[in-house]
């Protein structure tokens, strides 16, 4: 059995990945030459479902601006589409002769293609979800690294207006990508992380709230100055930390093989 | 066997609209 990155993803293919393997195990002991039923209807079934599936795959890669998902996403579809031709082609061959084992191989075959296509179809997806969160981790290294350059009242307001947002939705996002996580230790390396960020980023403000009175006042602001940039590391270190994290997969595709 | 494959192929018909619906659901 392979390992499924998230929840969402297991929950929909686990069930039918322990079907195909208990069917495979059952077929492959069952080498006597037993009649094989007439799988018309199911297999007109799942041919229906993947036009439709393809349709809306097609649809999402032509309104997407995520190149890669762009690139990705197609031979998923191929993948799937092959395989739904290798069911129909296994169920005509059964009509004519049930005993066929060319057909029985093609059957397995076209469920396990099938899975293959949708796991990689929802990998490609799921990758285009990871992307969107990155990109709200970057806003914050870019917001990050003007601090140091905040010497007034007025910017230091302003930079927490456009500062915590943006913070807001990455923490919302981290949050729940951790929650979806299979993988253990990715999970707890998120919400360290993410706890970390919560913790440094008001102590931050005040770091800089303190910095830019010091400036006003005229009085020796370095150690102020010096305290600042030591957060400003900090978050950005724990930023970079969860962008790597969100990238890291347990998906292997050879496990399907 | 026969109820076997018919049940799978049933199974693989419902995950396929599930992955559409996921899509779906994710693109909006």
């Amino acid at each position: 059995m392979p390992t499924f990155h998230t929840k969402t993803i297991a929950g929909i293919l686990e069930p039918v990945a322990q079907q195909v393997s208990r069917l495979v195990i059952l077929h492959e002991e069952a080498e006597d030459g037993n009649a094989m039923p007439d799988l018309e209807r199911p297999v007109q079934g799942v041919s229906k479902a993947v036009a439709n599936l393809v349709k809306v795959g097609r649809d999402t890669i032509n309104s997407s601006n995520d190149q890669i998902l762009r690139q990705d996403m197609p031979a998923s579809l191929q993948r799937v589409e092959r395989a739904s031709h290798l069911l129909e082609e296994a169920s005509a061959m059964l009509k004519i002769d049930p005993y066929s084992q060319p057909a029985r191989k093609k059957l397995i075959e076209g469920s396990r293609g099938i899975l293959q296509g949708t796991s990689l179809l929802l990998t490609c997806f799921d990758e285009s979800e990871v992307r969107k969160i990155i990109r709200e981790c970057k806003k914050v290294l870019d917001y990050l690294a003007v601090a140091e350059v905040i010497d007034s009242m007025e910017d230091l307001v302003q930079f927490v207006k456009d500062l915590s947002p943006c913070l807001t939705k990455v923490s919302r996002d981290v949050d729940y990508r951790e929650k979806e996580l299979t993988h253990q230790v990715h999970r707890e390396m998120l919400s360290r992380s993410l706890e970390s960020i919560k913790t440094l980023a008001p102590v931050l403000i005040c770091a800089m709230k303190i910095y830019v009175q010091l400036v006003a006042q005229g009085k020796t602001e370095h150690e102020a100055a010096e305290n600042r940039n030591y957060l400003v590391h900090r978050m950005t270190d724990e930023i970079n930390e969860i962008i790597r994290v969100l990238q890291l997969t347990t998906y292997d595709e050879d496990e399907w093989e | 066997l026969r109820v076997g494959w018919e049940q799978l192929l049933t199974s693989i018909q419902r995950n396929i609209n599930e992955v559409e619906n996921q899509i779906l659901t994710r693109d909006s």
